[in-house]
């Protein structure tokens, strides 16, 4: 059961998919577990859905781990996919939220990353497939999405950390997100979660000029970063990526704006200035509980707010 | 498997605009193995910057010579990663 899995602790990409098991069958009547594609190495891409039942219902998306290193990313994501689990019929938010909405989490969304991380170097951010005609391995996942793709804010070396890629969603782990969220339709929110640097972000980066619902979205990342400060004090800042930290073409989260899904957001999760991607694994807890209650707002704001 | 021993993480705090712009400058030299964990944005801004064993002295003369001040983050990433590893070790020996 899922109650002997150590959240407190980081875990392999097969401990984690196991677990994922064990939710479901914890969990029937509220879990499922969809394949969505393969890696470049050909590893399951797998997605844990949330839902009371209903067909197409509005959605949102989450996903973590898309830069391999970030290990806290989706040790966050396992106490999330945890949380949502057991506070079905238990919290009124996520009751209210699942008895309208369904709710998607890839919690390794670069698995051969994440796998690569734990063999062969802790360091490592990006995809593992080969770039032709470079001895480099490895594109920017997070600069891959056919939005703004191929500016400034991305890298055409495929030996930089920020490689965009030979064109947009050539990554088989972005295509299959995109054909997901493509094929489903009625996706409203995409919160895709990093570390570190405490930030709230939302579109755009790969332009200055302002999103159309720059004000609404603005507001609501001030309430979460308020919520989420509250638990421990964890201070965030928040805006649009290009304002906040800098220019960055072919993001998720302007790719999936650009497509329709307005409640679009990443967060770059804690560090607070000592470890950087290394962050203890005694402090996957409190990073988990602190994000909790910002993903809430943003997710009784959706429910709140259909369009 | 990759091991990093004696690479170090520095936070780096640039005074101003122009301090930034040699600090993408020193990300861009081939010849130092260097990356950053934070990238230079804007001076209220930290920057952290991995640095390899190797590069140490180069990067810090390089900070050194130009007066941009930064305080050692990591003092050996291999040491943080080999805590990470015995704790993950630890933690599944106790989930068994």
């Amino acid at each position: 059961s899922t109650s002997t899995f150590d959240f407190a602790s980081y875990h392999t990409i097969d401990e984690i998919y196991d677990w994922m098991d064990t939710l479901v069958d914890d969990h029937p009547n509220l879990v499922s577990k969809i394949q969505i594609g393969q890696s470049f190495e050909n590893r399951s891409l797998y997605v844990l859905k949330f839902s009371t039942g209903g067909s197409n219902r509005s959605a949102i998306w989450l996903d973590t781990g898309i830069h391999a290193r970030e290990w806290v990313t989706q040790a966050v994501g396992v106490w999330t996919a945890n949380k949502i689990a057991k506070e079905y019929g238990q919290d009124p938010s996520v009751t209210a939220i699942l008895d309208s909405m369904d709710i998607f989490l890839e919690i390794i969304t670069n698995p051969d990353g994440f796998a690569f991380t734990h063999s062969s170097n802790r360091l490592w951010r990006k995809t593992r497939s080969i770039n032709a005609g470079s001895h480099c391995v490895g594109v920017d996942p997070n600069r891959n999405w056919d939005a703004g793709f191929g500016g400034s804010g991305s890298s055409s070396n495929p030996c930089s950390e920020t490689y965009r890629g030979p064109y947009g969603h050539s990554e088989r782990e972005v295509k299959a997100i995109v054909d997901f969220i493509s094929d489903h339709g009625n996706v409203k929110s995409v919160i895709s979660i990093h570390s570190y640097s405490q930030m709230l972000l939302f579109p755009y980066g790969y332009k200055r000029t302002p999103a159309p619902h720059y004000q609404e979205l603005n507001e609501l990342a001030k309430k979460a970063v308020r919520d989420l400060a509250a638990v421990y004090g964890t201070k965030y800042t928040y805006g649009s990526i290009v304002d906040t930290i800098y220019v960055a073409d072919g993001t998720t989260i302007d790719w999936a704006y650009d497509n329709g899904v307005k409640y679009s957001f990443t967060f770059e999760l804690r560090d607070t200035g000592r470890y950087g991607f290394l962050l203890p694994s005694t402090q996957i807890i409190p990073t988990a509980t602190e994000t909790w209650p910002a993903l809430l707002d943003i997710m009784i704001h959706v429910l709140e707010h259909p369009y | 498997e990759e091991l990093f021993v004696g690479d170090q993480v520095l936070r780096i705090t640039a005074s101003d605009e122009e301090q930034i712009t040699l600090l993408k400058v020193l990300g861009e030299q081939e010849e130092l193995q260097v990356d950053f964990w934070r990238h230079p944005t804007s001076p209220s801004h930290p920057v952290d910057l991995w640095v390899s064993f190797s590069s140490l002295q180069p990067v810090k003369t390089f900070l050194e010579s130009n007066s941009i001040s930064y305080s050692i983050m990591i003092k050996d990433v291999q040491a943080l990663l080999d805590e990470e590893k015995k704790t993950m070790t630890k933690s599944r020996r106790t989930e068994r």
